[in-house]
């Protein structure tokens, strides 16, 4: 069986919210180790890969490796109804048909116990090797998201242009075109406002802006997000 | 623009 204990459900709410637009159904998949998910969108062109290491929970219990196929859009709802101080209990007996939530707040006066039923769900799982990105780029994810945002009034593609020194998206459309560029700031006092472009050699690559406005999503999971470019493979985010 | 290629297109199965 499973039981994992989150001492703030905000962290779950966060995930949820960031993946619920990109994957319908997809298993947890559980062990000793924590909680993963490896998911593709509907058209296979985006993949979501998480794990909640069991550190993270307190206490965490997982006996035997399970795969809990979960329904996002009604985990999603039901998250909602958990506060971002309550605590969290996860819960999936032997054989269980269903995931039982318990939201329970600070002071203990309000308990609430949702449970969601589990699906059979078909997992592609794809084999990805290990990359060598010829440009990888770590930027604040607000100012990530913001770019992502601003270049979709423009164009549903979005161009990224790695060079020595900077970084430039590039958006061009039927009605006008834009770009937004940004270069390195190491020398900032906090370590999320931070910009550095590390390359091995120029890349210039167009991706469609739907997805990165989904991968954006996640930005309030962390304070910054790597983009890691290569000609011929997927952008990693 | 340019259409996003499937995941399988890159890698394989596991």
């Amino acid at each position: 069986m499973l039981e994992a204990r989150l001492p703030s459900a905000v962290t779950l709410k966060k995930i949820i919210d960031a993946v619920k637009e990109l994957v319908q159904d997809a298993n947890f998949d559980c062990n000793d180790s924590g909680i993963a998910l490896q998911a593709m969108d509907s058209s296979h062109v985006a993949l979501v890969a998480l794990l909640m290491r069991a550190e993270g929970f307190d206490p965490y219990r997982c006996d035997r490796n399970i795969a809990l196929g979960i329904n996002f859009a009604t985990l999603a709802k039901v998250m909602k109804c958990a506060g971002n101080d309550d605590n969290l209990t996860i819960k999936a007996g032997e054989d269980a048909d269903v995931l039982s939530l318990m939201f329970e707040s600070t002071n203990s006066d309000r308990i609430s116990e949702f449970d969601i039923k589990l699906m059979d769900v078909d997992a592609d799982h794809l084999g990805i090797p290990e990359t060598d990105y010829s440009a990888t780029i770590k930027m604040p994810s607000a100012e990530f998201q913001r770019i992502c945002r601003d270049l979709s009034v423009m164009s549903e593609t979005v161009t990224i242009e790695a060079v020595k020194d900077a970084v430039k998206f590039i958006a061009s459309g039927d009605t006008g075109s834009g770009s937004i560029t940004v270069k390195p700031n190491q020398a900032v006092d906090k370590k999320d406002m931070e910009v550095t472009v590390t390359l091995q050699e120029p890349v210039k690559l167009a991706f469609s802006l739907k997805y990165l406005n989904h991968f954006a999503k996640a930005s309030t999971l962390a304070g910054s997000v790597t983009l890691s470019l290569s000609d011929d493979v997927p952008l990693m985010i | 623009g340019p259409k996003q290629q499937s995941l399988f297109t890159y890698f394989g199965p596991r």
